[in-house]
């Protein structure tokens, strides 16, 4: 463990926490995209299958259990919380998000550190959640105005990943036989998708204004 | 034996 992968770790609860608490606090999900929390779901549950087969660490299976269990959480809540649910912007959130997950699961067959079942379901994990952001920054450019918490979330989970590439270029450096690249190559991809979500969302910080995407 | 460490990141 080195301090750019804890501060990794951090930021993308950080993510989760903000969110957990936009929904909890304003009762509303509006602006946050039901399919992108779906992926993430899909994501956990594809990554951590070792959950019960392989014990790395106590932090490990801590972190495994509370990503699991929140993304879940929050896709109950935005699909069957009676309050929460009426405030989902069913008709923004088009993004036909079954054809990321076809694509990335075709890529995983294809590229994948072993062809067993765990290594090819941990790479679509790994390719999955590079593109998963997607349907929520199509949300945020339709739906025009953002408010702070739903910005300040897609800002910590992309930053979280961006953590991820200095823990990757840092390992690499310092263990011999480190190569990571599927993960890496996926985690500069994700990295580079938030980019302009980033520059937009630096140019309200500086201005102090509103964040507006353009359409 | 140790199964190699491969996933131990998050």
């Amino acid at each position: 463990m080195n301090i750019f992968r804890l501060a990794g770790d951090m930021t993308h609860l950080l993510s989760i926490i903000v969110l957990l608490l936009k929904i909890y606090a304003t009762k509303s999900c509006s602006g946050i995209s039901l399919k992108t929390q779906e992926l993430y779901a899909l994501v956990f549950l594809a990554r951590y299958l070792d959950l019960f087969t392989d014990f790395i660490s106590v932090y490990n299976t801590i972190m495994k259990v509370v990503f699991i269990a929140s993304s879940l959480a929050i896709v109950w809540c935005m699909r069957l919380h009676p309050l929460v649910k009426r405030s989902y912007d069913k008709e923004l959130d088009t993004f036909r998000h079954y054809f990321l997950i076809g694509g990335t699961f075709v890529l995983a067959l294809v590229l994948n550190e072993k062809f067993t079942l765990q290594e090819i379901l941990w790479a679509f994990s790994i390719y999955l959640e590079a593109v998963a952001i997607l349907p929520q920054l199509v949300l945020l450019q339709r739906s025009g105005n953002v408010d702070n918490l739903t910005g300040q979330y897609v800002f910590f989970l992309g930053a979280y990943r961006a953590f991820y590439i200095l823990n990757w270029i840092y390992r690499y450096l310092t263990e011999p036989r480190f190569t990571r690249w599927i993960a890496c190559v996926s985690g500069i991809v994700q990295t580079g998708i938030y980019a302009d979500f980033f520059y937009y969302y630096f140019i309200s910080w500086k201005n102090n204004s509103k964040l507006k995407l353009p359409a | 034996f140790q199964k190699v460490l491969y996933h131990d990141e998050l």
